[in-house]
């Protein structure tokens, strides 16, 4: 199984979207894939599901059972209850609650939180093959759970000016947690929003080519507006508009990823 | 003093963009202005003043001194040290550090923290006519912090579809919070990003006005490429862009603030 973090702390760079276009992808090819959303906005589930009134559903429910006790004794079927089918085949969610804002200061003094996502996962098992997770675009306790449970970061940068200083924070976030778990993890840098008409967009990625090079996806996603349309349609982008640039740019990403997997 | 915060749980809508906006035409007028970035991401801080090393600079001072319990005793003057000049004359800044994220963690479990904000802006006295906060896209400590001391929430909204979820969550938080204050708090949804050319703008903006009527700023401002370039030069918008479509609608927008604040 493998295990990937979409995370950034700058607002609006194209998480959600970039999350759900790959979960999308993978689901396509016939894996079976989970994304978690672990933003207690819930961008990523009022898209695939729409709204739900229980505070508890989905990804709240594994925290719930660390703060109560009771994880240890949660049977493997109890974590699996926390993920929903979505209209898609092959493509499950385990959805965000707006009660999720508040672990941070529920979890606050307690041992052992940063690795909650981490066991659930594990406690899956085998009925994924896949797991993506959407983060919140803050730094805090949901973002270490997603970075301690990933083998893989993933990080949406808007190609303009105020997103690139974003990044630097977002390395350094990084590096902090590879510190304190001692080991790496590697990660890839997706430039989105290009916009090619613009200065302010031809210079962000020319940058982004010079100071991370190394990490850097080749191909910026291009600003695309059949991506607004699909998540009005509530259709991941790869279904709404399957020959889309922007969905192509997500597709080569994905043959990527799984080629990694699978020699790794 | 009038105060305004700045607003809105999903990321990436233009709060930054607004608020500097703001507080750059507000100083324009003549009017002392302090804009108070409460983003722990501190894009606006350094948008106009660049990097700190000092994690207890601006902001953090204030929640340092409730930490440790010397903000009863401390004098007007370092509630007013927190504050440092920008390029333009009569804007000050309190600016965030990264720091400002630990404090959901450190403040947990401890009374009063809602009311930091508050209290440091009644202590700044006379020093500034105006103050206009930035808020981080998260529901948390510092959010309840800016609701709590603002006169009028200013929600800035990306005109399409996912961000109209978000509007419907942040006017469910705003309803919590005049509950628990006892207190209306006015608002004004300001729809932003907006690009006539494509359809997924036009139905959001046709959404906002049947659904939001009574708050709705009548102009969006539109999307303009100038405002990232004014990102890039590190000048606010009205200062790099004076006649430019976007900042024209601001300036429409300051004028109704001013005119309300004169009269409330
Ligand atoms: N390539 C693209 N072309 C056009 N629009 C896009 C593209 N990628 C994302 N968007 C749009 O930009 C907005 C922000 O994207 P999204 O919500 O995915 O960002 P995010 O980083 O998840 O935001 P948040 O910080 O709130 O979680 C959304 O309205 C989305 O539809
Ligand atoms: N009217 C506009 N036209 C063009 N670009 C804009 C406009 N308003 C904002 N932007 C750009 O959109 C991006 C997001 O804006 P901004 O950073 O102000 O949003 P935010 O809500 O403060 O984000 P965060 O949630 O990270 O705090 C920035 O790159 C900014 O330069
Ligand atoms: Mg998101
Ligand atoms: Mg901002």
């Amino acid at each position: 199984m493998s295990t990937w973090a979409v995370c950034n702390q700058k607002g609006g760079v194209g998480k959600t979207t970039t999350a759900i276009s790959i979960a999308s992808l993978l689901a396509e090819k016939g894996r079976k894939t989970l994304l978690i959303d672990l933003d207690p906005h819930a961008s990523a589930s009022v898209y695939l599901v729409g709204r739900e009134d229980d505070a508890n559903a989905g990804v709240m429910r594994w925290f719930s059972a660390e703060l109560d006790g009771s994880a240890a004794s949660l049977p493997a079927a109890a974590f699996a209850a926390a993920c929903e089918e979505t209209k898609q085949p092959d493509l499950s969610l385990a959805r965000a609650t707006p009660a999720l804002a508040a672990l941070e200061r529920r979890a606050a003094g307690r041992e052992g939180f940063g690795r909650v996502l981490t066991t659930a996962i594990a406690r899956l098992g085998a009925r994924f093959d896949d797991v993506i997770i959407d983060c919140p675009p803050t730094l805090g306790l949901l973002m270490i759970n997603a970075l301690a449970a990933a083998q893989q970061v993933l990080i949406p940068v808007q190609t303009e000016h105020l997103a690139l200083e974003g990044l630097a924070r977002m390395s350094r976030t990084l590096e902090m947690v590879e510190r304190s778990q001692r080991r790496a993890i590697p990660r890839i840098v997706i430039p989105t929003l290009f916009d090619r008409r613009t200065r302010a967009s031809l210079l962000a990625l020319e940058r982004l080519r010079e100071e991370y090079a190394s990490v850097l996806w080749p191909e910026p996603v291009p600003i695309d507006t059949r991506l607004r349309d699909a998540a009005r349609a509530g259709l991941p982008p790869p279904l709404y508009d399957p020959a889309g640039r922007a969905v192509g740019v997500y597709r080569r990403l994905v043959d990527r990823l799984i080629g990694a997997a699978e020699a790794g």
